[in-house]
């Protein structure tokens, strides 16, 4: 180990493994992802023989695939051994273990963040039994694509259409322009075979806003895209290049009723539509994939601040003072100021995000029972917290750069393809100004209620009243 | 003070809550006011709304924000329970650091929407200045502390042991083009440049 920092190891005032216990939730947990962390990184078959950044676009994504199925294999072959399965779901899609071995990206990670998920809060019990055990198996990879060439956060203007056809009990997908065309969902490129499409549905003649629908893209067994379905990647990005984000089209697809997601709203035999008792329903997937990546910011940041307070420790300069040396540059105010705060966002991120959770939990129950009162809450709040998670967890990737100097702005310093991966999520999942508005007319219709009925206001904005 | 309650918020992280509170709500009765006011003038509901999009979007913010900073101090006392006397004082001088940051930044914002002085913004700086002071002994043993081993780290910059220098070498070696001490290009467009007598 390197003096310096063996120094600053010395001098610390507290037990640092506490604060891992802490972290982690309990010593079990510590132990448990440390058997984890060397049951995949000790495979050889998952190590890097080139670094990322040597390959082709084309060689990143076909490596990308090849670790991304062998990760999953492994953690079922984890799982048997008698370890938890979903905390290595979670590890292994995440910026964690998966951002280790998959550095740009994983193409099947929308499989396990949005497919299934989708399946499971908007499928019917027939429709949950038919698809899920197949996507869990992985018999069949899917990807969830909802925004369109032309238009992303605004999803009530999706043009693609689904227009039901009472006398084939089919529904017709088209995409009638250029701007209709799916953009950016990942894996959709060429590693998906089916996907949730959210197009507009029309029946008996009438537009009823957008739903989801199961569509396959490609042939089983050939993987050749179906007819009227025209589908590729879009090509490379700032980061996440190994995602494969696809475009896709359709030339009057036709897939059975039955391919509606109808948990909530349907379509009858005869074309007959049925409303959703709430259009707020779908914002279960929404929230949950919000609530992943505020734990996701965590980590970015976590990282980025360890690599930047060692190389501080380590990296020493200037002479202020004549006949002494060099000092590290921890010791620069300036310096301390840029890492300091951002360690502690590390932890406000870690907390919030677990208030999140707990919320979205307790939500998602009183849904069942038909209780929505909390739910505009808790879609304001997994707003906010996600545009102030992502675009903190962005700028103080990018700050800790900085504060490497030179040597930040190396590729094998991991900081940039970090800031890549962390600013993508700043626009994914709902731009963030945009969510912000969103926030805002929900705090708008609270202010309203702190003047009328300040009893009454929920208890994230409680505080309102005061101020009216 | 906060008015209403009478509790003061100087150098105390229940204080900085209240002035973020006060904050957001300045924030959210101003975009309030400011869409009516435009409504009053004639201008359309949307109109209204994206002429006060950068107040709504300050307000939005200011509301996280605040909710953030209140949520962490209580998740934090919550959790900290049986934790070792030296950590949660680590773990209350990051917390304090990060409200005291957010206050610094905002100081436009407490000035106008609380009863800060300029007196109290130099305790502020104050406060700041001290905690990156105290916590400056245990930045490493910090970030050790997150367990994040070198093979997820993957940085030359950021790895346990602390050597740098040799890593950054060891990853300039990885790049193809030192693979041979003469590239090709030599011969192809460089050589013919050199003896081109331009």
């Amino acid at each position: 180990v390197h003096p310096d920092l063996q120094k600053e190891r010395d001098k610390c005032t507290f037990d640092p493994m506490e604060l891992t216990y802490f972290l982690d939730g309990g010593k079990e947990k510590t132990f448990e992802k440390h058997a984890r962390e060397q049951f995949f990184l000790n495979d050889p078959e998952l190590k890097d023989t080139v670094p990322n950044e040597y390959l082709s676009h084309k060689e990143k994504y076909e490596v990308a695939v090849r670790k991304a199925c062998l990760i999953t294999r492994k953690i079922r072959e984890f799982s048997e051994q008698g370890h938890g399965g979903v905390d290595s779901y979670r590890a292994l899609l995440g910026a964690t273990l998966g951002s280790a071995i998959l550095k740009d990206g994983n193409p099947l990670t929308l499989h396990y963040v949005m497919f299934i998920p989708t399946l499971m809060g908007q499928g019917t019990v027939e429709q949950q039994a038919e698809w899920i055990g197949r996507a869990w198996t992985c018999s069949i990879i899917g990807t969830y694509a909802q925004t369109e060439l032309g238009h992303g956060t605004f999803i009530r203007g999706l043009e693609t259409t689904a227009t039901y056809e009472p006398e084939t009990q089919e529904f017709v997908l088209h995409s009638p322009t250029q701007t209709s065309f799916k953009w950016w969902p990942g894996g959709l490129g060429h590693t998906a075979n089916y996907c949730v499409v959210v197009a507009q549905l029309y029946t008996k003649g009438e537009c009823h806003g957008i739903h989801p629908f199961i569509v396959q893209l490609r042939d089983e067994e050939t993987h050749e895209p179906l007819p009227g379905i025209t589908i590729g990647e879009i090509g490379t990005k700032l980061g996440m290049n190994a995602t494969n984000n696809g475009f896709l089209g359709f030339n009057k697809v036709r897939i059975p009723r039955e391919q509606m997601l109808m948990k909530n709203a349907q379509v009858l035999e005869d074309g007959t539509y049925v409303k959703s008792p709430s259009s707020k329903l779908t914002y279960g997937t929404m929230i949950f994939v919000r609530v992943v990546l505020v734990q996701d910011m965590s980590v970015y940041l976590s990282k980025a601040v360890t690599i930047a307070v060692r190389y501080s420790a380590v990296r020493r300069q200037s002479q202020p003072k004549p006949d002494e040396p060099e000092p590290q540059i921890l010791d620069y105010v300036t310096q301390q100021y840029k890492l300091f705060p951002n360690i502690a966002k590390c932890f406000v991120f870690r907390m919030t995000s677990e208030w999140l959770w707990d919320m979205y939990n307790s939500v998602t129950s009183e849904l069942e029972s038909g209780d929505m009162e909390r739910l505009p809450e808790l879609h304001a709040m997994s707003c906010c917290l996600k545009v102030l998670s992502t675009s903190d967890a962005a700028a103080g990737v990018e700050t800790c750069r900085l504060a490497c100097g030179g040597h930040g702005y190396m590729a094998c310093s991991n900081l940039p393809a970090m800031y890549g991966l962390a600013t993508a999520a700043c626009t994914y999942e709902g731009e963030n100004t945009v969510l912000l508005l969103q926030a805002a007319r929900y705090l708008m219709k609270a202010w309203v209620q702190a003047v009328a009925t300040p009893n009454e206001l929920m208890p994230t904005v409680k505080y309102l009243a005061k101020g009216a | 003070k906060d008015k209403s309650s009478s509790v003061s918020w100087k150098n105390t992280i229940e204080g900085l809550i209240i002035a973020a509170q006060m904050v957001a709500a300045g924030c959210v009765k101003q975009s309030y006011i400011n869409i009516e006011k435009r409504k009053s003038a004639g201008h359309s509901t949307e109109d209204a709304w994206n002429l006060t999009s950068l107040e709504l979007v300050k307000a939005a913010d200011a509301h996280c924000r605040a909710f953030v900073i209140e949520k962490t101090l209580s998740q934090m006392q919550l959790k900290m329970k049986g934790l070792s006397a030296p950590l949660c004082k680590v773990l209350m001088q990051l917390v304090e650091l990060y409200a005291v940051d957010w206050a610094l930044t905002h100081v436009g914002d407490l000035l106008r929407y609380t009863n800060v002085k300029e007196a109290n913004i130099q305790d502020l700086q104050t406060w700041m200045e001290r905690l990156l002071t105290e916590l400056r002994p245990n930045a490493v043993g910090i970030v050790d502390g997150f367990d994040i081993c070198d093979e997820i780290l993957a940085s030359a910059l950021g790895a346990y042991d602390g050597q740098v220098y040799k890593r950054l070498f060891e990853e300039a070696m990885k790049s193809p083009l030192n693979a041979e001490p003469v590239n090709k290009s030599f011969h192809q467009y460089l050589k013919p440049f050199l003896q081109s007598n331009l």
